[in-house]
């Protein structure tokens, strides 16, 4: 059993959990927050066999698209908005990020 | 050390969490939301010592009940409630999966 | 690869993620409670190389500070407020708990 933890983008991610859902794949979903660009995302923990790692995998790169976004970047823990002018910067967003993490032991109650 | 991850069912989340309390295992709560049902549920991420990881497990599995319960499942990303008419679906809920994981390093700041 | 997961205290976590940016870490945020004290805390998943593993811990050592501090326990699922005295318990709260975990699979999408 693999415990893969996908940070996802939420422009792809019903795609994500529709194809999840549909190839049979349990998950569960946590609300969370990009550290640089502090907008809301979601983090999903999809517990899946060894053998299916790769299939999930598919299901996740097949829904994602990255794409280019000029942002305006506030400096870390900046003042209330209006006192900073921002500079855009572009930066590439959307897509996810995995990662496959060994579960040593895995139990249904 | 194993970090024990554990989603559980709301209704068994007091009990769960008491036993744990009680048997002074400490424990960080997370709300998630179930991939299927779409509900809310708990997710806790316990690190316990490698000698306590089936005391821990064990106050999980005794504090759960499975139960059977109809439930009207919207297929996935279902359009407005009353545009689709759900079919009732018999599954078992309750309970709690656990993933526990091994710990590199474990470090108190 | 490896995930450094970071339960942190309200008090030190914009110095730990302020750290973290100046150094270039990406990391995601996650709203949490603790178990004991039942107070709004914060679970940084911070995916980084293993070579790098050591200046992450020293970023969140650096930011933190464990401080005493006397709060009213009580008792796991006290009844409404106002129903129980609580007696008031020295704790030395603060600072950050750290768990290195071993990522087998990383992947951008
Ligand atoms: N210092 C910097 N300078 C310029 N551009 C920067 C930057 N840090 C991040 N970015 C860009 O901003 C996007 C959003 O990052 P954010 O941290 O808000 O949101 C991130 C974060 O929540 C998570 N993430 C990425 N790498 C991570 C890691 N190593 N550990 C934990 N979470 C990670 O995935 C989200 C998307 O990351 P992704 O890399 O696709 O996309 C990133 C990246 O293209
Ligand atoms: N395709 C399907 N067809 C018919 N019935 C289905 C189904 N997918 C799920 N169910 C049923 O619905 C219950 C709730 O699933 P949900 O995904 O909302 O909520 C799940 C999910 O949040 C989490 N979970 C379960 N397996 C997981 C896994 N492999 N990885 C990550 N999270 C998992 O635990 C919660 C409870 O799972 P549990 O298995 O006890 O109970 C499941 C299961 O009995
Ligand atoms: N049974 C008990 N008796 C007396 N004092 C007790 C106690 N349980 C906890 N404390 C104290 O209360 C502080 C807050 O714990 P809490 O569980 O709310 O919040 C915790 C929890 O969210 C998390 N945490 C700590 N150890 C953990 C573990 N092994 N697994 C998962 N999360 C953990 O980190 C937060 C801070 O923990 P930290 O140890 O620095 O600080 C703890 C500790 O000093």
């Amino acid at each position: 059993m693999k415990l893969v933890i996908a940070v996802t983008h939420d422009r792809d991610r019903s795609k994500i959990t529709e194809g999840l859902l549909r190839n049979g794949f349990q998950f569960t979903k946590i609300g969370s927050t990009g550290g640089f660009l502090r907008e809301g995302n979601v983090t999903l923990l999809i517990g899946a066999e060894d053998k299916d790692v790769d299939r999930v995998l598919g299901i996740i790169g097949d829904s994602c698209k990255t794409r280019k976004q000029f942002v305006n970047v506030l400096p870390p823990d900046a003042g209330p908005v209006g006192t900073i002018i921002p500079s855009p910067v572009e930066v590439l967003v959307g897509g996810a990020i995995t990662f496959v993490v060994d579960v040593e032991r895995f139990e249904r109650f």
